[in-house]
């Protein structure tokens, strides 16, 4: 049973403790704050009032045995480094930490934490690509080469078939999933229009207008084909 | 010639106005911080030192006239309010805000936000999906059923190609992406093992141990693969 310590409840370490026992990990819920403490014992059995630079305190908590440990103190500096200087120190290999600034992604990559997260900068690409290309809905980096973008089917490709379209070699990129409306009846018996994703599309499938395409492909192929549907 | 007004340059608010630059666009940057205005202005021509409170100040700074509005005050729930209900007064019809709350966020969606943006919670939840499965290294959520995730290629899968694995029909979800390691020289002659990612995976592509592939299917499905592969 994967075993996790989150210290620090702010909104990133508080949903990373929500989703871990959602998941049916064990978690132990760190903060200061008596407040957070109390919020998270509604999720949690293992939520421990005290402060993380306290070694003694840390090592009474379980958190040198645990399978890693998420900090989740991004506002305060000093209180993060130190954190995890004490926990090195314990023995603690795999340490993830939000962090809010390059300066203190590179301070904790040094001292061996195993992956810093940055939510708003990694956001913050994410949405100012969406809304350069106001066609693309989705957004991620496959590798800094490639993309994957989700947008809405261009006119040239309506009523066509997979096949007939061959974007792999028209367009060196792939269609990995359609995302089509389908009418259907709700509970209430209401008509409804509910939307569906395919993640299987064979070569038959006809896109659409008003269909959703995921396409993956090198940065500059994907940017070819999404900036002539603009 | 894409034109948008980015107010607040926290973290979020400045990553977004840095990555719109480099992609070509035009930005108004305002904060009531003149450090942060002072800042700005190394990557952007039009840097404003305002309160984005004060109407008047918002139509000189002519964020009337642009193609879409980002807020980046997470931190203050008020001022971030108060800004969406004089920017909407003023006509703005694409709004994207960072939220530090669901409430805050339900609050600027009523408002008609056109997106509402919670970085910590968003990531949070990506983080701790990684977490549990040790061997994902990379997940998004495709829609509420569907996900992507980059996985070590599984034992039972190194030595075999595509159409061997047949992973379609066997597994039901799809192999969109490979990554693997090349052995290569850098610029100082050095040898070095660079990472490659082949979007264009074909049938007769086999997979090595240690290579990474990224698969597509519902949640079910993946996490029925991805389960058994720990
Ligand atoms: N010394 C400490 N020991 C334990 N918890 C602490 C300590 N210092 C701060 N915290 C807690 O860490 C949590 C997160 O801190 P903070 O709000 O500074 O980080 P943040 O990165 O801005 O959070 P968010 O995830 O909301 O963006 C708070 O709940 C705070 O009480
Ligand atoms: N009334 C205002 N007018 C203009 N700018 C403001 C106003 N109030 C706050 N700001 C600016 O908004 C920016 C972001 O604010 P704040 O730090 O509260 O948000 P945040 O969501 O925590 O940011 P981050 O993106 O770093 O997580 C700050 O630079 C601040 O100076």
């Amino acid at each position: 049973m994967a075993k996790f310590a989150v210290i620090g409840l702010g909104n990133f370490g508080y949903t990373i403790t929500e989703t871990l026992i959602q998941k049916g990990a064990e978690v132990i819920a760190i903060d200061i704050d008596e407040k957070k403490v109390e919020e998270a014992k509604s999720i949690v059995t293992d939520a421990i009032h005290m402060d993380c630079t306290d070694e003694n305190a840390l090592h009474n908590a379980g958190v040198d045995n645990v399978d890693a440990v998420v900090m989740g103190i991004g506002g305060n500096k000093e209180v993060s480094i130190l954190t995890v200087a004490i926990l090195r120190k314990m023995g603690v290999a795999k340490i993830y930490a939000k962090v809010d600034s390059e300066l203190h992604s590179r301070i904790l990559k040094i001292m061996g934490v195993k992956r810093t997260i940055f939510p708003e900068q990694y956001v913050g690409r994410e949405i100012a690509n969406l809304l350069v290309s106001q066609h693309i809905f989705n957004y991620m980096e496959i590798s800094k080469d490639h993309t994957m973008v989700e947008i809405l089917v261009p006119d040239y490709f309506t009523g066509k078939s997979l096949r007939e379209l061959d974007v792999r070699n028209k367009y060196h990129i792939s269609i990995i999933a359609i995302k089509y409306k389908k009418a259907t009846v709700d509970e209430d018996g209401e008509n409804i229009v509910k939307e569906e994703t395919n993640v299987l599309p064979s070569a038959d499938d006809v896109l659409q207008k008003g269909d959703k395409i995921l396409i993956v492909g090198k940065k500059s192929d994907v940017n070819q084909l999404v900036g002539t549907t603009q």
